[in-house]
């Protein structure tokens, strides 16, 4: 399976944005810049966390902001697989609108996003 | 991954990369033995007590009783003024003095990921100040581990080991202990170790823990039965190792081969249990986490982890018949250098002793990762393996040392570990 680290790290980083959001009432944005503030200096954390959170916060944000999950988001920005020879592979259970559907409309949300285009290069 | 690969590419990084090297990256003598704590440090093996001559390090036979200097970095030096005879002669000799060594796995390294982590609910700047540490250890902690540790667990539970237990039998054995462990490693891995480091002339016996629990049955592959080590292969892995070990130990020295890990248990105990990423909203159990893992084929231990009760079944049956190779290698099999001893069942009786006193088996397993035992796991698993042993050949430890008072009274911490 392709990017399968990269499908675990993005799952697992937009979990814990949404869950940081949740628990102190923020909006993203202010999760994103929490989580990156409690990383350390060394080795480059912070300032690799807050590149991050500049290049995919504003989807981040719109995505979240639509009530979607980790596992549709990281489909939507390409992060896990959407090869149709590939399975969707998730960890929530699957959103009421059907897997594939509700990527789709992530993707849908996302189409004017430059980070979309770039993600393979990246 | 292009980050790793950048910082791999540093010259002086580059053996941390390299999967078979377990030597430390910053030994200005090069005697693999270090003053700095992570990156194969003395996280890992014994401080070094003087890293600008190659003739001090844990674990050698003290030059001229170490009348002057202490070249074994036991912190045992010098002489009784009383009667001119040297402390490391008068405390140390005759006392079957050894250093303890591992090779293995994640499990012998002590992986682990602090849930904190992933739990936003408690996340604070104080959770993640660990994590520089963490990445130069491979996300191990040996420090804290079942064979090797020796620090005040900063992870929950409690720390003891098999090296703490033999210090505390013997002070002379005070840092001679090595981590050779690593991430990944099964019996195939171990047979190209060239990390151990002991001299037959110079350094003293020692005490090697050969602990691959799980990777011989355990692999992220859909296929995974065929990918498993089969008992044949087991067979020569293993005495291609013993043999490489017969060239380099020292005479007296002994090997304890541990039995593959009961990981059965994990899906039992923890499949409808919240994972660390679901206890806030509870929507993500560890059924859902391992099915997601498999489905990207990352899933660490695919016969285990896994809702196909015959494939888990399988996967027992499988480690069961390679415990049974080593087993019967203890049985038969005869080296120069050492003698070989088996211990079964190491995991099954720490569960069984923790649900005896009342506690939940929940509390054994790395909630992270679903898969590795956790610090309450090892401090018991390494209290059974050392009251196992002496019952069993109390000559592998060694007898008490009179004069371990006196060593403490006169050296007192003997410079940390």
């Amino acid at each position: 399976v392709s990017n399968r680290y990269t499908c675990i790290g993005c799952v697992l980083m937009v979990t814990i944005i949404e869950q940081l959001a949740q628990v102190h009432n923020n909006s993203v944005q202010e999760a994103m810049t929490t989580l990156c503030g409690y990383l350390p200096e060394e080795a480059r954390l912070r300032s690799t966390c807050i590149v991050l959170a500049e290049l995919f916060g504003p989807d981040l944000i719109k995505l979240i902001n639509h009530k979607l999950n980790a596992d549709v988001i990281c489909h939507a920005v390409q992060l896990c697989s959407n090869d149709p020879v590939q399975p969707f592979c998730h960890v929530f259970q699957k959103p009421k609108a059907g897997l594939k559907r509700s990527i789709k409309y992530a993707q849908w949300i996302l189409k004017e996003s430059s980070i979309m285009r770039n993600t393979e290069f990246l | 991954s292009l980050y790793l690969r950048k910082i791999c590419n540093q010259p002086l990084l580059k053996g941390l990369c390299e999967t078979k090297s377990s030597l430390p990256m910053l030994d200005i003598d090069q005697d693999n033995f270090s003053v700095f704590p992570s990156l194969r440090g003395y996280h890992w093996r014994g401080r070094d007590c003087n890293d600008t001559d190659n003739s001090f390090y844990p674990g050698r036979r003290p030059e001229d009783w170490d009348l002057i200097r202490d070249s074994n970095c036991n912190g045992i030096w010098g002489f009784d003024p009383e009667d001119k005879i040297p402390y490391e002669k008068k405390f140390c000799d005759g006392t079957d003095s050894r250093g303890i060594m591992v090779l293995g796995d994640s499990a012998a390294a002590h992986f682990h990921i602090p849930p904190e982590w992933l739990t936003a609910i408690n996340m604070s700047e104080q959770t993640f100040s660990n994590l520089p540490v963490a990445i130069s250890n491979e996300f191990d902690w040996p420090q804290l581990s079942m064979y090797t540790g020796y620090q005040n667990s900063t992870i929950g539970g409690w720390t003891e080991s098999i090296y703490l237990q033999l210090r505390k039998n013997n002070l002379c054995n005070h840092r001679d202990y090595q981590n050779l462990a690593k991430n990944g490693y099964s019996s195939d891995n171990l047979r190209n170790t060239n990390s151990l480091s002991r001299d037959q002339e110079l350094d003293k016996p020692a005490v090697v823990f050969y602990a691959v629990i799980g990777n011989d049955v355990c692999n992220s592959h859909a296929d995974t039965l065929k990918h498993m080590t089969t008992p044949k292969q087991m067979k020569l892995n293993v005495m291609t190792t013993l043999e490489h070990l017969d060239t380099l130990l020292p005479k007296g020295s002994h090997v304890v081969l541990v039995a593959l890990a009961a990981g059965h248990l994990l899906w039992d105990i923890l499949h409808d249990k919240y994972h660390p990423i679901g206890q806030l909203n509870k929507d993500v159990t560890y059924n859902q986490l391992y099915g997601f893992l498999s489905c990207l084929e990352s899933n660490p231990c695919e016969g285990w982890m896994n809702k196909n009760e015959t494939l888990r079944n399988l996967t027992t049956e499988r480690a069961n018949q390679l415990s049974d190779v080593l087993k019967e290698i203890a049985v038969s099999q005869k080296f120069h250098n050492f003698d070989v001893i088996y211990i079964g069942r190491i995991y099954e009786r720490v569960f069984a002793k923790w649900r005896q006193m009342g506690k939940d088996p929940v509390d054994l397993i790395e909630p992270v990762d679903g898969f590795h035992p956790n610090q309450i796991a090892s401090a018991l698993g390494a209290d059974l393996i050392w009251k196992e042993v002496v019952n069993m050949r109390p000559e592998v430890f060694g007898k008490n040392n009179p004069y371990n008072e006196e060593i403490t009274a006169i050296f007192g911490d003997q410079g940390g570990h």
